[in-house]
């Protein structure tokens, strides 16, 4: 039975809840990702993603907002040894495609999406 | 064997070349999907995704610029027959989530996506 920490990637791109979203948006552009993870203290506080971005920016609102102000809390996560197919219910259930991986403290250890789990299919 | 025709969705949000993205983030805000179709004459020309987006927030672009400027044309698509596991390469190899399904003469009849398929997983 595959393992999330199988599959899971383990370079992170993390930034504080006081960048703002304009950095996070250059982040994600020169590192060609969809999402960047939150972290204040070690531990994972949330999570912002170009759909995010998508709301920000039909509503009109300004990239100088704080990542703490627009990002989603409430994280849903996966343990390293959770079966893969946990982290597959998952983002079906809750429509996400990126669940980070965390270890008991709320540590960030790495992230699985729905690319990993289907390159995995094959 | 699993076909795209039977996990594909039939329902799509579809914008002509000569719209801005001013509106396509408007119609992708409402109904709260990552991409459009650009359809020009009943053919798929084009796809426009909230990755587009992050790129021209972080180049500074106007919202005002046509879609038939900055979507991304050479779409890559699947046939209605053509087995689910056709898909899931064709996202994988081209880090792609949302593969639109053509018939044969570019007309653009549904789209499969990463979640379609994990969702079948189950
Ligand atoms: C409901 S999803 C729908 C779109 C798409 N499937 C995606 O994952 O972005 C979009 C929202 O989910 C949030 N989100 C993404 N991954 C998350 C996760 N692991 N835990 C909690 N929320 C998450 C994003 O911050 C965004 O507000
Ligand atoms: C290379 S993907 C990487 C990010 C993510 N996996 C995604 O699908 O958006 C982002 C680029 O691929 C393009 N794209 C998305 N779906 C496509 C498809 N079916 N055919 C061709 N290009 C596509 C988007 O327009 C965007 O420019």
């Amino acid at each position: 039975m595959a393992l999330v920490r199988d599959i899971m990637r383990t370079s992170l791109v993390t930034l504080s809840p006081g960048e703002t979203v304009e950095t996070a948006v250059r982040i994600m552009k020169e590192n060609n990702i969809g999402s960047v993870l939150v972290v204040d203290a070690g531990k994972l506080v949330g999570i912002f993603t170009e759909r995010d971005l998508l709301a920000m920016v039909a509503g009109g609102a300004g990239l100088d907002k704080k990542l703490g102000d627009v990002m989603t809390r409430n994280v849903v996560t996966v343990k390293p040894e959770d079966p893969v197919v946990k982290a597959v219910c998952k983002m079906v259930e809750h429509n996400i495609r990126h669940v980070p991986v965390v270890d008991d403290s709320g540590a960030p250890l790495g992230m699985v999406s729905a690319r990993d789990v289907l390159r995995n299919m094959l």
